[in-house]
């Protein structure tokens, strides 16, 4: 099994959107994918219109339930959740340190190979405890950076945080940035992406962009990933598609 | 001098983007603000293009430096900023746990008393240590919510954290949200809209909205406030005069 980890010390750049239509995608092209919500406020649950009243990751961790109890199937055989569960916003804190030296995934880490061929997390925005115990179990990490201004100037604060997190002797290796919500025709938005391009190493720039469009709020309102919404899927869906072979060629999945 | 915190549990929702523009049209409207960056990411000085060298909050509370030597000055005499300044990301867990109880923000309030009316703090994503100092030395505390199904769907925990908070004794006022990326002509986006104003007490939620324009990530990419962006700033400066104004009656400022 490999792990993905899906962050960024910037919110709202599209972490949670990428890991659900991702783990969709890979999952339609025959790879069993376990997709871990590691963010307090359960955003991929909330993206597919769940309460969050399973016990899921926090179940997992205070009871020591077994995963195979705690995962949810969805229409998808290759494809299942576990929610960040019924967790009180009080006990964000504790969560964070408990996990920020990475030991009690471990054992979510081997439960999950006996599922999945890949777990993919989504973690909360920023680099705290929740994070650096993602980042601690995952072979690699995926980077959205959103294609606007203020995103690509914190991007340098996030690639020293790995590389900082690397030099105390964490193995998760950059495989590289995804650009989202680019608007081609924006020159501010389009400026972004150019400069990506033009200063990242062109191995660190996954070469499939998503656009920004108006069937991801359309998605998320219907709680679907975009590949289920409506009798024929959105156009801008076979990007998840490109973005799925793509990872698959770079984690040896293919 | 008021204190208001600005925040949000969901990231990328337009906390510093509603921090600056809000604190640059107050300032210009008479109210003497001092905006302070509790962000690690430093995200306030980067929409105004600075580099982060100054010493900042950072240098503030490590080596107890005055406020007045640490505070920049605007082109505008009633804004003066406090940027997060030069912070190794591996200190920010330090600075979260320094800052929980909000003890070292109490001389920053005191010291701030003699040059402001109003003190803005734009603060990081989620509830975490950060967030909690700047919401316990804040009067009241006011909520972006981005006007798509994901960012309503995390409210309740937002709304829930203050409350909780509020348990444990903070002093805390909600002073409302604040609808912003609004995208009228979009449905998922106006029902968005149409839900906080039937499901949340008329006066929690403010009168003024935030359209989603092309205008703010040309600013950003400017380094500028939207007031200040070109010889005649665009048509949507004026939603933060309107905000300005709401604000200054419900702080009683006016
Ligand atoms: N390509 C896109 N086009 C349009 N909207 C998008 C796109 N990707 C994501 N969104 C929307 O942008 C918002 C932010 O995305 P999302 O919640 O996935 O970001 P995030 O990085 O997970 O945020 P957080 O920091 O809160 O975890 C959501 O409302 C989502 O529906
Ligand atoms: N009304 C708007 N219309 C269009 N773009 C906007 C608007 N408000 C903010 N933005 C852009 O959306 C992005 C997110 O805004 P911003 O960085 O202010 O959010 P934030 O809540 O401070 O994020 P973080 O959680 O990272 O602190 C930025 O690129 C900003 O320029
Ligand atoms: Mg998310
Ligand atoms: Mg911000």
């Amino acid at each position: 099994m490999k792990s993905l980890c899906i962050a960024s010390a910037k919110g709202g750049v599209g972490k949670t959107t990428v890991s659900l239509n991702l783990a969709y995608a890979m999952a339609t092209r025959g790879t069993r994918v376990l997709l871990a919500d590691l963010d307090p406020q359960g955003a991929v649950a909330h993206s597919l219109g769940r309460r969050e009243l399973e016990p899921g990751l926090a179940g997992f961790l205070a009871q020591e339930l077994p995963l195979e109890e705690l995962l949810l199937k969805t229409r998808l055989d290759g494809l299942s959740l576990l929610p960040m569960g019924d967790l009180a916003v009080e006990d964000t804190p504790a969560l964070a340190s408990m996990l920020s030296d990475g030991a009690p995934l471990g054992r979510l880490l081997r439960e999950a190979a006996d599922v999945a061929d890949l777990l993919l997390i989504d973690t909360p925005c920023g680099f705290g405890g929740i994070t650096r115990g993602a980042l601690s179990v995952s072979d690699h990490v995926l980077l959205p950076v959103q294609a606007e201004p203020l995103s690509l100037r914190t991007l340098d604060q996030t690639l020293e945080a790995i590389a900082g997190l690397r030099g105390q002797g964490l193995a998760v290796e950059l495989l590289g940035v995804v650009i989202t919500m680019l608007q081609q025709r924006d020159p501010d938005s389009l400026a972004v992406a150019e400069e990506l391009w033009s200063r990242m190493p062109p191995e660190l720039v996954l070469d499939t962009t998503i656009p920004r469009d108006k069937a991801f709020l359309r998605a998320s309102g219907a709680g679907v990933p975009l590949g289920l919404l409506g009798r024929r899927p959105p156009p801008v869906h076979v990007v998840f598609d490109r973005l799925a072979q793509e990872l698959e060629a770079r984690l040896g999945l293919d």
